[in-house]
Formats: structure tokens, sequence, C-alpha cells
């Protein structure tokens, strides 16, 4: 473990965090007997949120987390699993069934065929991998697709008028964390003989370079001060 | 080398 994969996890558990927040603050408030300004805004407005990112996410992590019971990594690397596994399918349940968080969701705006992502990845997958095995091939296809499952998230952002905040640091943590553990796998690369992993790396690098224009107008809105907006 | 290096990360 060093510091760029632990700041990288902190950050990736944070984006989870925020997402939640969202999700209860969009509870609580239709909870609320008058309806508050606010409560109004977040009711009426859609959330941001990409049901089809949420979902993707979900199975990112279902096929990358298969050995949770089989192979022991350490007590951290459980529990982390788990709270990934656990927020991910939550947040798809919270979105598709809860009876208020469904309504801030926007279908008609999250239109992303998002099958259209599965299918190369897991093809691509079932070609280039480290080991063709059943194991090997579904881990190699949750890196392929975490790499792009942010897209429908993205395209739902250049869709929204408005980018609430929690949406947009959202978005920005979950790309931090990637780019983190480039960092932490140019540390291994130095430190660890042997440790070499093209797969992983350019999936995590073609992740990240999908949100360099999100980066860009993310850090242009906080040093001009004024909403976060992407050009459609 | 061993693969395995690389599921020690989430």
């Amino acid at each position: 473990m060093n510091i760029f994969r632990l700041a990288g996890d902190m950050t990736h558990l944070m984006s989870v965090l925020v997402l939640l927040l969202k999700i209860h603050t969009i509870k609580s408030c239709a909870g609320k007997s008058y309806p508050c300004s606010l409560c109004f805004i977040l009711l009426e407005s859609s959330s941001g949120i990409s049901l089809k990112t949420q979902e993707l996410y979900a199975l990112v992590f279902a096929t990358r987390y298969l050995d949770i019971f089989t192979d022991f990594i350490s007590v951290y690397n459980t529990i982390m699993k788990l709270i990934f596994l656990g927020s991910s399918f939550s947040i798809v349940w919270y979105i598709r069934r809860h009876k208020i968080v469904r309504r801030s969701y926007d279908k008609d705006q999250d239109t992303f065929r998002h099958f259209f992502l599965v299918l190369p990845c897991l093809l691509l997958a079932l070609i280039i991998n480290e080991k063709f095995t059943f194991k090997e091939v579904l881990w190699t296809f949750s890196l392929y697709l975490e790499a792009v499952a942010i897209l429908p998230q993205l395209i739902l952002l250049q869709r929204t008028r408005n980018i609430d905040n929690l949406t947009g640091q959202y978005v920005f943590l979950l790309g931090a964390y990637r780019a983190l553990y480039i960092l932490n796998w140019i540390y291994r690369y130095f430190t660890e003989p042997h440790y070499v992993h093209w797969i992983t790396w350019i999936s995590g690098l073609v992740q990240t370079l999908l949100y360099a224009d999100f980066f860009y107008y993310y850090f242009s809105s906080l040093k001009n001060n004024v909403k976060l907006k992407l050009p459609a | 080398p061993s693969n395995e290096s690389a599921k020690d990360e989430l």
C-alpha cells in the first residue's frame, strides 16, 4: 500500500459518500411536510445522476470482486470491497425502486444504451487478457467497463442545464481516484520488480482521459466561481 | 511475474 493508492481509495470512497449524501438529501427533503424552496428545486429538477452509470459501476464491482470470499488480501481490502459492492447496488436500488428518489431521476435524459458499452468490453476481455480463465476474463472485463462507465453520466451532465454541486463533486472525485491510481502504478513500477500490468494501466489511463474535458470545466468553474456547465 | 499482484488493488 502506498500513499497514492490510499488517497485514491479514499477519494473513491468520498465519491460514493457524496452520492449517498445526495440521495439522502432528496429522500429527507420529500419527507418534509412543507415543500421548502430547496426541496422544491431538488424534486422538480432532475438529480443529474445517471442510473446507467450506476448500473455499470455495480457490474464493474460485481465482476471485479469475484474473489472477495476466496482470496483474502487484507481486512482493509475486504471491507472496501464490501462498501463498494453494497453502495453501488443500493444506489441502483434507490434510483430504480425508492418511491421518492426515483422521482428525481430523469430517464428521458439518461438514454445512453449502456449495453453498447458492455458487449464490446466483454468481447475485448475475451481477446485481450492476462489469462484465459473465467475469473481473469471477468476481472479484465471489469477494468475495460470501468474505463467507459462514466460516459452515460458525462453525457447526462451535458444535457442537464444546472449541474448541482454534489453531482459535480461526485464526478470530480470519481475521476480523481483513478488519476491517483495512475500515480500508484508509477510508484509501484519503480519500487516493485516485475510489477507490470499493461491492461490495468492502459484502461486506467483511458478512464482518466475521458474526464479530461470535465476536469477542465470543473476547475474553470471553481476558478471563475461560476456554476459548472458542460458544453452540449 | 505473478499477476496476482494486480489483484491486491481495489
